[in-house]
């Protein structure tokens, strides 16, 4: 976390907090709650309470505002600049204003004003942008699922920096963000996409170019907002350009319609719940499926099944327990199992080397 | 007449670090060098804070991020 500089606080407990205008894009009930709502996540982890009044100066002013509105800070039009908020003081000071010209929602859509109100109102009680792309406080738009959100623990540690801890008797905690060089960092999916790799991890999603040294690391609906966290499995279908994602008995296609579909449509039996890995074999275009100790074939051409199936995962690729992810690699196979990875030979059957899960980040 | 690409890029990118980063281009045409050194060092920042490979030069994967819908409040401290 990162606090703002000469370290402003509000030096009271008790704010107040106005909604001077609300978007015509939601209900005028929802975007009070939105906004309760926001307030409550900061109220939830540190001795502050804020109170709604409907008159007169509050401390933190709320607004929706229009290209340029006086401040200093113009917004410019739709996407780019969502919101801005100024830190603790008087007049202005806490203030928030929203890009009028966006699309405001209580989902998925557009962009989410409880995020984003929430996000600001850090600003607004003495946080500055944090680098931890999980936290609240990074600067860049995420949709989160809002009836699950957690302050992550990037922002409450930010926060209880300020005003100290929480008066509950139990401490509140958050999600903290994976380390990319973590030894224990085991992955819940890997694929190609486009020639770069894709590692999914609950709601994180690190990208490797092959070409590049650095990781990146994002939660997976910054690329996909509305992707469910925890993908199980995942694989690319390069004939068709397509990436094929799983998670329980669904399966998801970006970017075509008609799905999600259920995994049973592929030709598991109904016994089968999930998917723990995938990975597709470009040049023979057949997908392998790992579920438990065993895998299954299925034949991209025909559509089906390959009969034969399931084998078990042992008798070819040796023991190594339950598969979390695979993907394919120059000719190589590579099998996620914990924090290692197995390098597998397709054609001498063999296992080339085992390695540590993170060995792709240059750890 | 649309603006040539590359042109329409660096006005995102200086925009971007005007905002965020502090950048200062009202500056005399005669002290130009002095702006491109000052954009390099920016950019320097801005791929530090989001983890991004530090170059000092627009490459792709900045771009990308300074495309990305964000908050408006600057980066670094003014």
């Amino acid at each position: 976390y990162v606090l703002i500089d000469g370290n402003p606080k509000w030096p009271r407990n008790d704010l107040t907090y106005r909604i001077i205008n609300r978007t015509p894009d939601m209900r005028p009930a929802d975007v009070d709650e939105a906004i309760k709502q926001a307030f409550e996540v900061w109220s939830n982890v540190v001795p502050l309470t804020f109170r709604k009044i409907e008159d007169g100066a509050a401390d933190i002013m709320m607004s929706f505002q229009f290209r340029d509105h006086g401040d200093g800070y113009p917004f410019y039009g739709p996407h780019g600049t969502l919101a801005h908020a100024f830190q603790p003081g008087p007049r202005i000071g806490g203030d928030v204003h929203f890009d009028e010209e966006e699309t405001w929602t209580k989902n998925s859509k557009g962009y989410n004003l409880f995020i984003v109100a929430a996000h600001e109102l850090g600003h607004s009680l003495g946080l500055a942008h944090s680098p931890d792309p999980g936290s609240l406080m990074y600067p860049n738009y995420a949709y989160r699922d809002t009836k699950e959100f957690h302050l992550p623990q990037d922002d409450i540690n930010g926060i209880q920096a300020i005003y100290g801890q929480s008066l509950q008797p139990v401490q509140p905690t958050g999600p903290s963000t994976p380390r990319t060089c973590d030894p224990n960092l085991s992955f819940d999916a890997v694929a190609t996409l486009r020639g770069e790799m894709l590692f999914f991890k609950g709601r994180y999603l690190w990208r490797k170019h092959p070409q590049i040294r650095e990781t990146e690391i994002n939660l997976i609906s910054q690329f996909w907002p509305t992707l469910p966290a925890g993908i199980q499995a995942a694989y690319e279908d390069v004939e068709k350009d397509q990436f094929v994602l799983f998670k329980g008995n669904t399966i998801l296609v970006s970017l075509v319609h008609g799905y999600p579909k259920r995994i049973h449509q592929l030709g598991f039996p109904k016994t089968v719940k999930r998917i723990n890995a995938a990975f597709s074999d470009k040049n023979t275009r057949k997908t392998y499926f790992f579920v438990a100790n065993k895998y299954w074939r299925y034949d991209e051409n025909r559509q089906s099944m390959d009969e034969g199936y399931p084998r078990n995962i042992i008798s070819v690729f040796g023991k190594i327990g339950k598969v979390d992810a695979a993907f394919q690699h120059d000719g190589y196979i590579y099998l996620f199992h914990g924090r290692k990875q197995t390098q597998f030979d397709p054609n001498t059957k063999q296992v080339v080397r085992v390695l540590k899960s993170t060995s792709w980040f240059g750890c | 007449a649309p603006l040539a690409p590359e042109v329409d890029t660096m006005m995102l990118a200086e925009g971007y670090l005007r905002n965020f980063y502090g950048l200062e281009t009202e500056l005399h045409p005669s002290f130009k060098r002095k702006i491109t050194d000052s954009v390099s060092e920016k950019l320097k920042k801005m791929q530090s804070f989001f983890g991004l490979k530090v170059t000092g030069k627009l490459n792709n994967e900045t771009v990308e991020m300074m495309k990305q819908p964000r908050c408006g409040v600057p980066d670094i401290g003014e």
